[in-house]
């Protein structure tokens, strides 16, 4: 398995 | 103020047992469009988010536009007070610092009246881009459902290999290996009787493992179980769920409400080393 991605680096913060 | 009036509470119990497992807390942003949340776990791996429109309310007003902050698990509390058939009036001042229940029995011959506190909440909102994804699964919800958990019986994460020869979810772990193919069917909107068995009632006769593709391009993605199967408590509210995927981007799960609206989940995918 690979490692979990983390959210942030495809959604930015309005 | 907001004041909203919903026919059944078991859609709003439904929503916020889907939703107390990944997010502590957020805000309800209110608005005369209706009620929305977005939120992401603790570790930065899931977004859970949902709308209730205003006209799938049966009455709904708000003045101006709200944030309301609440903790999840003072909400479930609060609704496991009332029956699936209830309704539900939650109403809300301007600038006040609590959350109003109304739970009325179909017969009005019961009328309970709750309330939570409400939370300063300094969430972030994230803007997520429309995009057209490559693959989009739609299933049966209870055989997601089960797909996931017997998924979780091998293994901590799934591989969905999109193709066209259909979709496969398969596993491994310590004690063996295993995978699952659907085909592409049509039979998911088919809402007459056959041998597939049907969905649990509801709208669109749904096969009960029947699985609907439609695929621009090939997709190759590794998830998470655990979440996955966070994602399944949102089950009960809808008959079918639909999983948009891409490459190397976060999963979309949705289940639809009714009329009213949907939950949706993204999910990162995991990184190939």
């Amino acid at each position: 398995a690979g490692l979990q991605g983390r959210l942030d680096t495809f959604f930015k913060p309005v | 103020m907001l004041e909203a009036r919903l026919l059944q509470a078991s859609i709003l119990k439904g929503i916020v047992e889907s939703v107390k497992d990944l997010v502590r807390e957020a805000n309800f942003d209110c608005s005369d469009s209706g009620i929305s949340f977005q939120a992401m776990d603790e570790s930065n791996v899931a977004l859970s988010s949902f709308l209730l429109r205003a006209e799938g309310f049966e009455t709904y007003r708000c003045d101006r536009n709200l944030s309301l902050g609440v903790r999840f698990s003072s909400l479930s509390k609060i609704l496991k007070c009332a029956n699936n058939d209830d309704i539900v009036v939650i109403r809300a001042e301007d600038d006040a610092d609590v959350l109003n229940f109304v739970f009325e029995s179909p017969d009005e011959s019961k009328i309970s009246e709750y309330q939570i506190k409400l939370l300063d909440i300094d969430g972030e909102h994230l803007s997520i881009p429309e995009q057209e994804f490559d693959c989009v699964i739609k299933m049966s919800s209870s055989e997601f459902s089960k797909l996931c958990r017997d998924m979780t019986l091998l293994g901590q994460t799934v591989v969905i290999d999109a193709a066209k020869e259909g979709v496969k979810f398969s596993t491994y772990g310590d004690i063996g290996a295993g995978s699952v193919l659907y085909k592409h069917s049509s039979s998911i909107d088919d809402s007459s009787s056959g041998s597939g068995g049907k969905g649990r009632g509801g709208s669109g006769g749904m096969s009960a493992r029947g699985c609907s593709i439609e695929l621009r391009e090939p997709v190759s993605l590794e998830l998470s179980l655990k979440y996955l199967n966070n994602f399944t408590k949102a089950a009960p509210l809808s008959d079918y769920v639909v999983i948009s995927a891409s490459n190397e981007i976060p999963v979309m799960v949705q289940f639809d409400v009714g009329d009213i609206g949907y939950i949706r989940y993204y999910l990162a995918p995991q990184i190939k080393d």
